[in-house]
């Protein structure tokens, strides 16, 4: 009797300590997963446990995304997450996505996952032409992902029409052809073809070296308007900040390096870049939204940051991991050589 | 700065040509 009492004082007292919580969906690039979120959680608490559950370390490229009219945001870190202006139906969704880019995806990407998951992303982003790609590049990088894909070429296995339910290429560029799948397909065969022996990560990686060159790659595009009331596009990427015509998102008109920025900040709907050198006018332009703005800020401030820490050696964090992933690299090379 | 695309500027040279002969009038 004095067990059971017990037995039933330590579960009601379990069951009262059980904290409060709400369900979160995550949609990565490839996955989809839920989980119970504490009340008073803030956003780096989510964001350490979508980290540490997909095993992804270089957990400074991402970012939760959600949208909030029609404005992308992301959870900030030190904010709660209920604290964000996020639909407050369950599940509460958001999507894990690369933020920052690399400046040189070979020397900075060193985890398979986060090349994936770049690469996913990237490729979602070029498929949709939310990046401009040439077609030449554009059929050499489908070959890539067929690669990464299917392994090495086979013909007795990949036989007439194995890519036909394949999306590989930007609608953009089939239609500049006249050219009928089959011949699609034969084209990005014979590049496929070539690949033989790269294995998936390879591939993949090969992949973001060809875009990482396309002019768009890891460019956060904003509309603004100057002093004089022309609407400008503000590119926001690794390097700096970049100002376009509307018409023409591929070379800017000027750039920033981000070494050669003293200080941004914005007032309300203004925004103000001074850059380090006095001759040169400060540069003052107003975005759509107080909300666009606190956006911009945002991936100025952590493009800026990486900028700098890439100047500087490495942290033992980051050395660790490099070491790891070449010992890696080198026993499945091994292992392949073997086989 | 190196070239853009640098180690990839024969194969997509190649692929380039490859394709012009379907070129649409327009493209």
């Amino acid at each position: 009797m004095a067990e059971a009492i017990t037995s039933r004082m330590s579960f009601t007292s379990l069951k009262r300590k059980q904290p409060k919580t709400f369900t979160v969906r995550i949609i990565t690039m490839d996955a989809e997963m839920e989980f119970n979120c504490e009340m008073k959680w803030k956003g780096k608490d989510l964001f350490d446990l979508v980290c540490r559950t997909l095993g992804l370390r270089e957990t400074w490229f991402f970012g939760l995304q959600y949208t909030i009219k029609d404005t992308i945001a992301w959870l900030r870190w030190i904010k709660k997450v209920l604290g964000h202006d996020v639909p407050k139906e369950e599940p509460v969704t958001f999507h894990f996505l690369a933020k920052f880019y690399p400046e040189n995806v070979e020397e900075e990407l060193v985890q398979d996952i986060t090349q994936h998951l770049f690469f996913l992303q990237v490729k979602k982003q070029i498929l949709e032409e939310k990046i401009y790609c040439p077609p030449e590049a554009s059929v050499l990088l489908a070959s890539y992902a067929v690669q990464a894909k299917y392994g090495d070429y086979d013909p007795s296995v990949h036989k007439r029409g194995f890519l036909a339910e394949e999306e590989l290429l930007p609608k953009r560029v089939i239609n500049l052809y006249q050219m009928t799948p089959e011949m699609w397909e034969e084209r990005i065969t014979a590049w496929y073809a070539e690949h033989r022996g790269r294995t998936r990560d390879e591939a993949e990686m090969e992949y973001l070296k060809i875009a990482q060159d396309t002019e768009m790659y890891g460019v956060n595009y904003f509309l603004i308007r100057n002093k004089k009331g022309t609407e400008l596009l503000l590119g926001v990427d690794a390097l700096g900040l970049h100002i376009y015509d509307l018409e023409n998102r591929l070379t800017p008109k000027t750039s920033f390096p981000w070494n050669e920025i003293r200080n941004i900040s914005y007032s309300d709907k203004e925004f103000t870049i001074k850059p380090l050198e006095k001759k040169i006018d400060v540069f003052k332009f107003n975005s759509s939204k107080l909300r666009v703005n606190k956006l911009i800020l945002q991936l100025c401030i952590g493009n800026h940051d990486l900028f700098m820490r890439r100047r500087k050696a490495d942290s033992l964090e980051v050395q660790q991991m490099k070491a790891q992933a070449r010992e890696e690299k080198a026993r499945k090379q091994m292992e392949r050589q073997r086989l | 700065q190196p070239a853009k695309f640098a180690p990839y500027q024969k194969a997509l040279r190649e692929i380039r040509y490859s394709l012009l002969p379907f070129a649409n009038e327009s493209g």
